[in-house]
């Protein structure tokens, strides 16, 4: 059950899908798993709903995961499932979001990265792809979106850990998101997740031009990282992804962003300085614990800004 | 199943523009096989850069060359993995 779980430690992709059913048997009025797709290699994919009821509700997206070797994110991305749950009815910024929104979560975006890190290679990033006329295996499934497609810093060199695959939305494992947040219609916010830069960035990446709504961003981010900063001091930057890291064509919150939905994030999570993508498990709750209350921050500033 | 043996990952910091030239341009010696973990992105900001140990020499004496500054961040990396696969593996056997 959820309670014997050990949100401490690493999981395989078994483990994790199993404990997704556990999940929703253990809530079912509140959490439902839904099936968006598959991926290279025929896994599901598959998106937690955390709803309260009520139809046609906007919504906010949040995904761990999308590279395979960033365990980091799928771990904190199952403690922080399970904190919304724990949270409805007990915190009163998660009661109010759920009462009128509903929340989905994509916690493996990338399954079969993910369990070729397990099998064969733990640093691999990349989906599982076979690329016709190269050795070498998988698109960057984050430079893989049609916002920017193809620009600075995506590789068209298949053998890159950035190649941006022959064409935007050529991964299943993308364009089964791109399908289902433009068949849902009402996606407020998308906040992607990532390790490790201890960074909280916005759209713009593949230009370097601010985004329309660049002043609000900017005030979403940094009250989430002066709140994250708060629980154990680690300091994030924020910022524009052009002007904070650079120019990165083809990621999945600049697609989200051209297609309308103004809040769009993406985390990179703490970095000792030490251990890089394999930070020890030992640190998944402190991680995930700092970053719930920049989650909450983006989570209740959208639900307090309809658009 | 792919080992690192060897394998060691540094944290570069340049310290100007050319200097991150100069990273990405080694970055793109296919057969060095480097893993930028981390991209050079500019000038302050650390990139953190998976070197094989066959190539541990040549990189670093690229970097010394250049007067980028760099220093270890894992000393091993299949050492990390080994520590990794022994935690997962004793968490399994705990009984909750």
């Amino acid at each position: 059950s959820t309670s014997t779980f050990d949100f401490a430690s690493y999981h395989t992709l078994d483990e994790i899908y199993d404990w997704l059913n556990t999940l929703v048997a253990d809530h079912p009025n509140l959490v439902s798993k839904l099936h968006i797709g598959q991926s290279y290699e025929k896994r599901p994919l598959y998106v937690l709903k955390f709803s309260t009821g009520g139809s046609n509700r906007s919504a906010i997206w949040l995904d761990t995961g999308i590279h395979s070797r960033e365990w980091i994110t799928q771990a904190t991305g199952v403690w922080t499932a399970n904190k919304i749950v724990e949270e409805y009815g007990q915190d009163p910024s998660v009661t109010a979001i759920l009462d009128s929104m509903d929340i989905f979560f994509e916690i493996i975006v990338n399954p079969d990265g993910f369990a070729f890190t397990h099998s064969s290679n733990r640093l691999w990033r990349k989906t599982r792809s076979i690329n016709a006329g190269s050795p070498c295996v998988g698109v960057d499934p984050n430079r893989n979106w049609d916002a920017g497609f193809g620009g600075a810093g995506s590789s068209s060199n298949p053998c890159s850990e950035t190649y941006r695959g022959p064409y935007a939305h050529s991964e299943s494992e993308v364009k089964s998101i791109v399908d289902f947040i433009c068949g849902h219609g009402s996606v407020k916010s998308i906040i992607s997740i990532h390790s490790y830069s201890q960074m909280l960035l916005y759209p713009y990446g593949y230009k370097t031009v601010p985004a329309p709504n660049h002043q609000e961003l900017n005030e979403v981010a940094k009250k989430a990282v002066s709140d994250l900063a708060a629980v154990y001091g680690t300091k994030y930057t924020y910022g524009s992804i052009a002007d904070t890291i650079y120019m990165a064509g083809g990621t999945s919150v600049d697609w989200a962003y051209d297609n309308g939905v103004k809040y769009s994030f993406t985390f990179e999570l703490r970095d000792t300085g030490r251990y890089g993508f394999l930070l020890p498990s030992s640190q998944i709750i402190p991680t995930a614990t700092e970053t719930w209350p920049a989650l909450l921050d983006i989570m209740v500033h959208v639900l307090e800004h309809p658009y | 199943e792919k080992l690192f043996v060897g394998d060691q990952v540094l944290r570069v910091t340049a310290r100007d523009e050319e200097q991150i030239a100069l990273l990405r341009v080694l970055g793109e010696r296919t057969e060095l096989q480097l893993d930028f973990w981390r991209h050079p992105a500019r000038p302050g900001l650390p990139a953190d850069l998976q070197v094989p140990f066959p190539c541990l020499q040549e990189v670093k004496t690229f970097l010394e060359s250049n007067n980028i500054s760099y220093s270890v961040m894992i000393e091993d990396v299949q050492e990390l993995l080994d520590e990794e696969k022994k935690t997962m593996n004793k968490s399994r056997r705990t009984e909750r």
